[in-house]
């Protein structure tokens, strides 16, 4: 339970009280210590830039690539998928539903699914050949890998030749969901061993909650 | 030359595509 709760007092304007915690301890895969330690994560991610207990982009990219600007199209896609308001800002609760997707025990069609958002760069429902290509063009620019357009060209054919099995020249959700449980190292990212341990990285949020019990 | 990867396999490989470096103390 979590009635010594660092949270347990009057709501703040982005604060979360003992009833919120529980709450989306019981819409997700973590437990109430659990969501606490994450709290810790992201108060943490939301003060690096901008102090108002929310996470910008500019927050999140500082954290995923280690600085603040620049152009990441994945980092863009990973962003408003968080978003889930579409409001421009991470808060809390959407910090807490999309990680519960990249928990090692969350079903796998979730994570499938997840994936899938992400790649549907134009969100109209399939992989497009012409989206594969603008992210492999975008990760070899990440990683300052320099390949001929003409390999690049034969890694996406020989990609569609193995994902697209109804051959209608894009990948839908039956021909994704195929393809990653036959290539299940596509899925790696969408899970974070950390989280089955999150209270042992973030163990912190006890130490608050002493300071808080003291004052 | 060597088979090419599979175009996902190296798109996943994005540093914004890895939030275990959210993790990173």
């Amino acid at each position: 339970g979590c009635f010594e709760c660092y949270y347990n007092r009057p709501k703040k304007k982005f604060g979360y009280d003992c009833a919120d915690l529980a709450r989306l301890a019981a819409e997700s895969r973590f437990n109430v210590n659990e969501v606490e330690a994450l709290y810790e994560l992201f108060k943490k991610l939301s003060c690096s830039i901008i102090d108002d207990g929310l996470i910008h982009k500019e927050e999140l990219q500082l954290a995923l690539l280690q600085t603040p600007s620049g152009e990441n199209l994945f980092l863009d896609r990973v962003f408003d998928l968080f978003d889930e308001k579409q409001n421009g800002v991470i808060e809390f609760e959407e910090f807490i539903h999309a990680l519960n997707i990249f928990h090692p025990y969350a079903p796998i069609e979730d994570k499938i699914d997840f994936a899938f958002r992400l790649y549907d760069l134009r969100q109209t429902g399939f992989i497009e050949r012409e989206e594969v290509k603008q992210m492999v063009i975008a990760i070899l620019i990440e990683s300052e890998m320099r390949l001929s357009d003409e390999l690049v060209e034969e890694i996406i054919d020989k990609t569609f030749a193995d994902a697209d099995a109804d051959g209608d020249g894009k990948i839908d959700k039956k021909d994704w969901k195929e393809f990653v449980i036959r290539h299940p190292s596509l899925l790696k990212n969408m899970t974070l061993p950390y989280l089955k341990d999150i209270t042992t990285a973030f163990p912190s949020f006890v130490f608050n909650t002493q300071v808080e019990d003291s004052e | 030359q060597p088979t090419p990867m599979n175009a996902f396999e190296l798109i996943s490989m994005s540093k914004g595509l890895n939030l275990g470096n959210l993790f990173d103390e």
